[in-house]
């Protein structure tokens, strides 16, 4: 119910309607969502219970690792009733053909693999919140210093979803199980995502704000 | 933590 309500608002991307159609419009506007995106999740990770216990290093760190697949796993869920396509904003939709014209046809790929993972379970708003706070207290940070805090917020995550699927998946015994499952994935995609907009970063030619080039560079 | 001034700024105010 607490990650329910710390949930961030919908964002908008609004591609500039002065520049002509290309791929570095099209990266320069992900960019900019992901920039404004990543302010709303610094402040929703405040809210996830136990988070703002941890020192103050920990919590850069978990968000240091994790950021991406938070930015991920909020694309995959939005996305989830438009087949093929990924709803980076309600006003930001991309098929593959955009994709593949903005060079990002391989992580369009990746990405529509989870979203498949989860409209075959029928991922519900109250497992994809928990899922994500999950993968932030699961980031394997090499730079933990109280590892025990961590390690008790990942149990406390854990515990509520076991809790939400007992009384809402008495059906299925193993869906917990189940979800934990796509982190691999998550994780993964995750990797290639930074990894791609690394690289664009070195060619220079698309503009990226200082708060998503501090958290690129901080995978680095 | 001077290289990740932004992150530590914010995660400091929306408290």
């Amino acid at each position: 119910t607490l990650l329910l309500g710390a949930e961030p608002e919908k964002v908008c991307a609004m591609p500039d309607p002065a520049l002509p159609d290309s791929d570095i419009k099209a990266l320069t506007t992900l960019c900019d969502l992901a920039d404004r995106e990543l302010v709303l999740n610094i402040s929703w990770a405040k809210h996830i219970p136990g988070f703002s216990s941890l020192c103050l290093s920990d919590q850069m760190s978990l968000l240091q690792s994790a950021w991406m697949e938070i930015l991920i796993l909020r694309v995959a869920f939005r996305s989830l009733l438009c087949e093929d396509k990924l709803v980076f904003a309600e006003d930001y939709i991309m098929d593959a053909e955009q994709a593949k014209s903005a060079g990002l046809l391989e992580l369009h790929k990746v990405i529509l693999q989870l979203v498949r993972r989860y409209r075959s379970m029928r991922l519900e708003r109250e497992e994809f919140v928990t899922l994500k706070a999950i993968a932030l207290a699961n980031s394997d940070s090499m730079h933990i210093e109280d590892v025990e805090a961590v390690q008790g917020l990942q149990d406390s995550l854990h515990e509520a979803l076991l809790d939400y699927e007992c009384v809402h998946h008495r059906e299925d015994p193993r869906r917990t199980g189940k979800l934990i499952m796509t982190l691999p994935l998550l994780r993964q995609t995750s990797a290639k995502a930074v990894q791609h907009f690394c690289s664009i970063k070195q060619d220079g030619r698309v503009p990226m704000h200082k708060l998503f080039l501090e958290l690129l560079e901080a995978n680095v | 933590k001077e290289k990740h001034k932004i992150l530590h700024r914010l995660l400091q105010n929306s408290s």
